[in-house]
């Protein structure tokens, strides 16, 4: 089984 | 005042067909150098972003920067109206609330103009920053397309492995496994049927199919697509509008639990 993480856990918030 | 024209409205239409599978609505940001657009999908796993450049269009003018939210299903009806050869005008006012689209024909005999009710949305934007990856792999967006086509029927998820001999697209499921393996093209009567890989170090990262299909979405607007990648950061796939501008797609990798 695999996750899918969100763009959100890689990258700020502008 | 905003005014932006193209000469085909074909390449509209091909632009709004690259965005409308993952993106429900979006807002167009005008200012005197383009057209930009940022949006996630839903799931904010994956995230559009567009750049139509100024003077890319055949008469481009911008008084003021401009927010135009959008439904895309809304701007996909009107667009269908337009024939692939029409000319496209997009206007609005100032502080607008609708935009205007206006599509001519050739010989100009034909004039209709559309309105549509312009939507205020939340602006959820991501700062990406300048990133050196690891591997760029560029290859016809026909041949990606397709394998992300094919390994779709075997599972939910595709295994990406690029080295400098070349690069690997593998799935798996319950009905069994499948392997696609690339080479670098060593000479190519056409360079858009190349298949280059520049790579600092090898990787291996895991996607899902369904996102890579919509990307493939934008298949008709570039010959070449490049697939940029390095250890845990998402996945960069770029198509290089001629003479507009560029369509990328960030895809965060799926991670082994």
């Amino acid at each position: 089984t695999s996750e899918q993480p969100k763009l959100g856990s890689y990258y700020e918030y502008e | 005042m905003f005014e932006a024209r193209l000469i085909s409205s074909g390449i509209l239409k091909k632009v709004l067909d690259a965005i409308k599978d993952l993106l429900n609505e979006a807002t167009f940001d005008c200012s005197d150098s383009g057209i930009q657009l940022q949006a996630m999908d839903n799931s904010h796993v994956s995230l559009v972003s567009l750049n139509m450049r100024s003077d890319g269009f055949d008469k481009y003018r911008c008084d003021r920067n401009l927010s135009m939210g959008m439904n895309l299903a809304n701007m996909a009806k009107i667009l269908k109206c337009a024939n692939n050869t029409d000319t496209v005008t997009i206007k609005a006012q100032d502080n607008a609330d609708t935009v205007t689209f206006m599509f001519e024909s050739q010989n100009q005999e034909k004039v209709s103009d559309y309105e549509m009710k312009l939507m205020n949305l939340d602006q959820e934007h991501l700062g990406i920053p300048e990133t050196d990856y690891a591997c760029i792999v560029r290859m016809p967006s026909h041949e990606f397309a397709r394998i992300c086509r094919d390994l779709t029927q075997f599972g939910e998820s595709v295994v990406i492995t690029c080295t400098k001999e070349g690069v690997r697209f593998s799935a798996s499921g319950d009905s069994g496994s499948a392997n696609i393996k690339l080479a670098q093209t060593s000479s190519v009567d056409k360079e858009e049927e190349a298949v280059s890989i520049e790579m600092q170090e090898p990787v291996t990262l895991t996607f899902a199919c369904q996102y890579l299909n919509s990307f493939t979405k934008a298949t008709p607007l570039s010959p070449q697509v490049s697939l940029s990648m390095s250890a845990d950061v998402p996945l960069v796939v770029e198509y290089q509008i001629p003479d507009l501008g560029h369509i990328r797609y960030y895809l965060a990798p799926k991670i082994e639990e």
